[in-house]
């Protein structure tokens, strides 16, 4: 499903630049359940945002369901992302001026479903995050962990191929983090392929293979040991 | 320090009321350093709220310093607030046109430093927290943890009488989480009284007494167990 080959990411350029990825390679199956893990600033958001075609790599090639991203049109891109993509922000990107259940509604409109039904899905998938209660509020009325969740809503609503959740935990405690973790169990055993950016040790033991980044390359991708 | 007189607060009202907290009460003296527990939605950032001047109680009277902070005016307030208080945001506030150091240097202007010396002490703040080669970044480009420590050097900067830290950790890694801790317990050392929200059992378990939080009450308030 996946295939980085020899991906690099330079912001800037001769003494300003910043290598935030140095060439990286990597070969991720559909249905697998991910974790990278690795310090803060070694390109884990970085690698994600080219993983979601919501940055293109400065070097190398990335290939999605057999499909060469780099040489593709913006919309197309955009298509690609809308049908197969679910993305979990690590700082959740909410509209401020729209309620919780619109903003799970709005991935959606462009599987040009109907309202009604749009409606019905982005309901049970704030349900599922123990936010049914919580639906006509927006962001700002929402706790950290509230709006995290309804980020989580947004990134599953559309039952996308490819997860991808950028500290999806990050302002959880124990227990709803937990809960989290179910939902994504649950649909990687339903075939959608799940990566996940934690800090978490206990996060990132739940998922079946560990990828480790540390300053923009990865040294370390093995099976998940089992404690 | 601090005084909270069953202090409550209310959004909305009539039967869309929510009851972000109800009546609490709670004491801490100076030099205290304390860990506020609880999950998701049960108040927490409410609280610190309040207890920032951020926010006002909707009933209850907050005390600081032995000064009645509910009936100051607006502009004595933010005096009190930028001369007492360090705060770090669950979501950072960063200003993102500014660069690191700049956002660092900005609660320093209320204290009437000349220039150069608020430049050099915002340095070794950012200096301090691994940022010395992010300076002239803007948060757009810096990491999740690195804006969440840029967040932390620009609650420290003013030297506070009380530092209220909402989840300072939870962007970082366990390395950068701990040298970020060992901060905070250098600063209680010298005086800093230091309460922070966090879902981090280590980090909790750093702090001297854990005061946690359940739908919007203490429920409980004890010294931290040492295990
Ligand atoms: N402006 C508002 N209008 C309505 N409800 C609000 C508003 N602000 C906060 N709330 C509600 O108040 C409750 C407490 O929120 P708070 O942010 O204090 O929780 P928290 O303990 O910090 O949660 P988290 O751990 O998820 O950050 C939540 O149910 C939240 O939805
Ligand atoms: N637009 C940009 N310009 C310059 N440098 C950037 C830019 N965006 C990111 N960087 C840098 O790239 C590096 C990798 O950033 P990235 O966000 O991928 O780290 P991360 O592993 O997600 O960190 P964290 O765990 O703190 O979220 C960092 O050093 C960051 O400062
Ligand atoms: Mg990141
Ligand atoms: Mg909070």
């Amino acid at each position: 499903l996946i295939e980085l080959d020899r991906v690099s990411k330079t912001y800037g350029s001769g003494e300003l630049a910043v290598h935030a990825l140095h060439p990286v390679s990597l070969t991720i199956e559909a249905g697998e359940y991910c974790a990278i893990v690795g310090p803060s600033g070694s390109g884990k958001s970085t690698a994600m945002a080219i993983l979601g075609c919501l940055d293109r790599p400065t070097e190398g090639t990335y290939h999605l369901n057999g499909n060469p991203v780099n040489s593709l049109a913006a919309d197309t891109l955009a298509e690609v992302r809308n049908r197969t993509l679910g993305f979990v922000f690590q700082q959740f990107h909410l509209l401020p001026q729209l309620t919780a259940l619109e903003n799970v509604m709005l991935p959606m409109v462009y599987a040009n479903l109907p309202k009604t039904k749009r409606r019905v899905r982005a309901t049970r998938a704030l349900q599922r995050v123990g936010l049914g209660n919580r639906l006509h509020n927006r962001p700002s009325q929402l706790s950290g962990g509230q709006q995290q969740r309804v980020a989580i809503a947004r990134a599953i609503v559309n039952r996308p191929k490819l997860l991808l959740a950028d500290e999806p935990t990050g302002a959880l405690d124990s227990q709803t983090s937990q809960s989290v973790m179910q939902i994504f169990a649950d649909l990687n055993r339903e075939g959608m392929t799940v990566i996940l950016v934690t800090h978490d040790q206990e996060v990132a033991g739940q998922c079946d293979r560990t990828i480790t980044f540390r300053d923009g390359q990865i040294i370390a991708d093995n099976p998940t040991r089992t404690p």
